[in-house]
């Protein structure tokens, strides 16, 4: 199918297992068709996306599970939209794209979790005239604002969930926002932050767990609060 | 330039093991 088919079938108020269908095979043809074809696919594709999953997001209760399933999906197909130069900077371009990520970041659907703060530790990770993880900070704390929440309380009921890969994604993100924070202050800030919702105490536990994705997150997150004390 | 592939392969790559980390 083209680029275009797909942007009709998006168009088309598409919904359940037709939508599901049409988003799974729109992230095989993003993941295995030339960089031409995404670029086809383009700004106007992305934007169909955004809104789906804008509408998804607030709709939620209405499907949950088909609705859920609808929303990972949209998520797999913006790692792969977001795979080449060109998709990079348009999602990075896209205003929606890092707060409809963000607003994604639900504990209770830890598999849609995990991929989303992933992409997001790697957008705040990048090397950008913008300060990215400023912008994906700003995207958490507005998010958190709205819910009336702690901003890293997310990320913190992530880390309690009985999912190897959902710590470790959680992590990831943490030690993705703090190490690019270029001001002593702001990563001091940030780690008493999460100690102040408890991080500490969840990590004695998570330590005790055998898994090395997790080992390298931890002993990233420990390396830099020690060579942070020390500075200090 | 503008073809460039596998960018998010590669940084979640470099998070996962550590290496996006390393202090310049």
């Amino acid at each position: 199918k083209s680029a275009r088919m797909y942007i009709q079938e998006l168009k088309s108020d598409y919904r359940d297992t037709p939508l599901l269908s049409c988003l799974e095979s729109l992230r095989v043809s993003l993941n295995n068709n030339p960089v031409s074809w995404v670029q086809n696919f383009g700004a106007e594709g992305l934007a169909l996306l955004l809104n789906l999953l804008r509408k998804l997001q607030e709709e939620k209760d209405e499907y949950p599970m088909m609705g859920v399933k609808c929303q990972h999906e949209i998520i797999r197909c913006l790692k792969a939209y977001m795979n080449n130069k060109h998709g990079l900077t348009s999602m990075l371009e896209s205003e929606e794209g890092i707060p409809l990520l963000v607003r994604a970041i639900n504990p209770t659907v830890p598999h849609m979790m995990v991929d989303a703060v992933k992409l997001l530790s790697a957008i705040s990770i990048l090397e950008h005239p913008e300060n990215l993880h400023e912008r994906v900070l700003e995207a958490i704390t507005e998010e958190a604002e709205k819910r009336d929440i702690e901003r890293f309380q997310p990320l913190i009921a992530g880390m309690t969930i009985q999912n190897i890969a959902l710590k470790g994604g959680c992590m990831q993100l943490i030690n993705a926002l703090i190490s690019r924070g270029e001001e002593l202050d702001f990563r001091i800030h940030i780690r008493s932050e999460l100690h102040r919702l408890g991080l500490r105490d969840l990590l004695t536990e998570v330590r005790t767990i055998e898994n090395e994705e997790l080992r390298v997150q931890l002993t990233v997150f420990d390396e830099q609060a020690e060579d942070d004390s020390e500075d200090l | 330039e503008g073809d460039e592939t596998g960018i998010m392969d590669g940084l979640l790559e470099a998070l996962q093991s550590g290496a996006a980390f390393k202090r310049k």
